[in-house]
């Protein structure tokens, strides 16, 4: 899974940090001080459609570009999440108790192309 | 769509780029996983020591907060499938009345609405009380709805599971009642301190969506 570079164009995985603090959240959750809203972007061309990790050998990559040829003109790929895992959450609820959960499948690790 | 700008031509729907937009989105994601419909405005503030002595209680040898944020160590059965929640809810203590103290918790409407509690045991800081001391819950009319006798002599954490039949109340409202003391209040029975305050752990789990079978 690539990650964004300032010219990247093919789909990658783009860092993206948003601190509770800044947005004032840091009154109600109380660990973690922040969180990776990762998201995937880029540009997915056809010969590395079906191929998450991008393109991840030279074998997957010629046997996708024959697909791609024989189903030219059928849609685009599209740069998504491949991985993913759970963050965990320590936070006030209303009545100011205090509450811990792990929401599943939350921060994206890695993009790939559909 | 159309756009030949860096997105995803695929979804049909661009990227957005970092910035009020973005972080929106970052929010109410928060809040769609978390099951709230809006941020929770925080107006009783629990003193710290509170919070860590119970958090050292449940979880020993992991004191500090971040320790606490593995995930769950074992959810087993259908619970492993849904979102679990571990709730410490603190209580508003009314030491007031001449019969002995009562506690009240909050725990109805935690974490949300989609979220019932499976399990839930009360923790209590007692004094060694000198004589017989019981613990009620008290149901919304105020009859007591469950009676359980403390061993005299006692003092420390006591805790005790509350049975399921009380997790659904629209709060929980548990009064000691000590019997041959001459000062019944609750400066005499239950520790004083700000790190020693009545707590109430329970698990929970997100309700399974979709549709279920019924037996009659």
């Amino acid at each position: 899974s690539l990650r964004c570079a300032p010219d990247s164009a093919l789909c990658c995985l783009q860092d993206y940090y948003v601190d509770f603090r800044a947005i004032g959240w840091h009154d109600w959750i109380i660990k973690p001080e922040g969180y990776q809203l990762n998201y995937c972007v880029g540009q997915c061309p056809l010969h590395v459609a079906g191929s998450p990790g991008m393109a991840a050998s030279f074998h997957s990559a010629v046997l996708n570009l024959v697909k791609a040829n024989s189903i030219a003109g059928a849609g685009h790929a599209c740069c998504v999440p491949t991985h993913r895992r759970p963050l965990s959450v320590l936070y006030f609820d209303r009545g100011s108790n205090i509450v811990k959960t792990d929401i599943p499948d939350m921060i994206v690790e890695a993009c790939g192309c559909s | 769509p159309g756009s030949t700008a860096v997105g995803c031509p695929g979804c049909g729907v661009p990227t957005p780029a970092p910035g009020p937009t973005l972080l929106e989105l970052a929010k109410r994601q928060l809040l769609d996983r978390l099951h709230l419909s809006e941020r929770p405005n925080v107006t009783r503030a629990v003193p710290r020591a509170a919070v860590a002595s119970a958090l050292r209680r449940l979880h020993p040898g992991r004191a500090r907060l971040q320790g606490l944020l593995g995930p769950f160590a074992a959810w087993d059965g259908p619970a492993a499938e849904a979102q679990g929640y571990e709730i410490v809810s603190f209580a508003e203590t009314d030491t007031t009345g001449t019969l002995g103290p009562e506690l009240q918790f909050e725990l109805s409407q935690v974490p949300a609405r989609d979220v019932e509690i499976v399990e839930a045991q009360l923790w209590l800081p007692l004094r060694a009380p000198s004589a017989n001391v019981t613990l009620q819950v008290m149901g919304p009319d105020g009859a007591a709805l469950s009676t359980r006798r403390l061993v005299a002599g006692m003092g420390g954490w006591h805790t005790f599971t509350l049975p399921p039949g009380l997790h659904g109340l629209p709060s929980l409202h548990l009064a000691l009642r000590c019997h041959g003391c001459l000062h019944p209040d609750g400066t005499r029975l239950l520790s004083p301190g700000p790190a020693r305050r009545p707590f109430v752990a329970a698990r929970a789990q997100a309700r399974a969506r979709g549709h279920r079978v019924g037996k009659r």
